[in-house]
């Protein structure tokens, strides 16, 4: 574990509690994308198979955590406040994403195993699964702060795994091809939000 | 590619 790669989780975290606490306070999911949210269950549910190998306490509990809030964001979008819902906002087609992830990831994997090839999806999924919300954003033109700091927040830790693999390579001599293509692509999405964004 | 001994990342 080093300095980037534990601040990022610590985005990733913070992400979500903004998330929730906007959906809390202002009793509403307005402006939440729920294609996004339920792209993240589905990367959460796949990447994580491998919960019962244990690699540290830290480790098994983010797993735990990521899963559990994304299925209780659905939950909150889809049952408790899904009047303040509105799906004509959030168009986007999210089959194609799943089915080219889902293509990829037969494709290109590191071995052709059931838990290894959707672990794989996952990666791509995760870097194409803003685009519902970033669409929805386009589309209204006009995002609540807090969402704003929740991009920010996701895209802070999209930026911090990449300082993260720069520094593993060095000190670790480690190196993960997939996650880093992926990973790129993922970052390259926020920062073109970013660059919108700060030129509005 | 390079494949990594194992997922140790989130």
């Amino acid at each position: 574990m080093n300095f980037f790669r534990l601040t990022a989780d610590l985005m990733h975290l913070m992400s979500i509690f903004v998330l929730l606490l906007k959906i809390q306070k202002t009793r509403s999911c307005s402006g939440i994308s729920f294609k996004t949210q339920l792209l993240y269950a589905v990367v959460f549910v796949t990447r994580y198979l491998d919960l019962p190998k244990w690699i540290s306490l830290y480790n098994t509990l983010m797993k735990i955590f990521f899963i559990a809030t994304s299925i209780y964001i659905l939950y909150l979008m889809k049952v408790k406040f899904r009047a303040t819902y509105d799906p004509s906002q959030d168009t986007f087609r999210i089959e194609f994403l799943l089915g080219a992830c889902l293509l990829l990831a037969l494709v290109f994997n590191y071995s052709f195993s059931f838990i290894e090839v959707l672990w794989t999806f996952s990666i791509y999924l995760e870097a194409v699964a803003i685009l519902p919300q970033l669409f929805m954003l386009s589309r209204t033109g006009e995002a609540e702060t807090i969402t704003t700091h929740y991009l920010f927040a996701l895209g802070a830790y999209r930026g911090l795994y990449l300082l993260n693999w720069i520094w593993r390579f060095y000190t670790e001599n480690y190196a993960d091809l997939i996650v880093w293509i992926a990973g790129a692509i993922q970052t390259a999405l926020y920062s073109d939000f970013f660059y919108i964004y700060y030129k509005k | 590619p390079t494949k990594p001994s194992f997922h140790d990342e989130l």
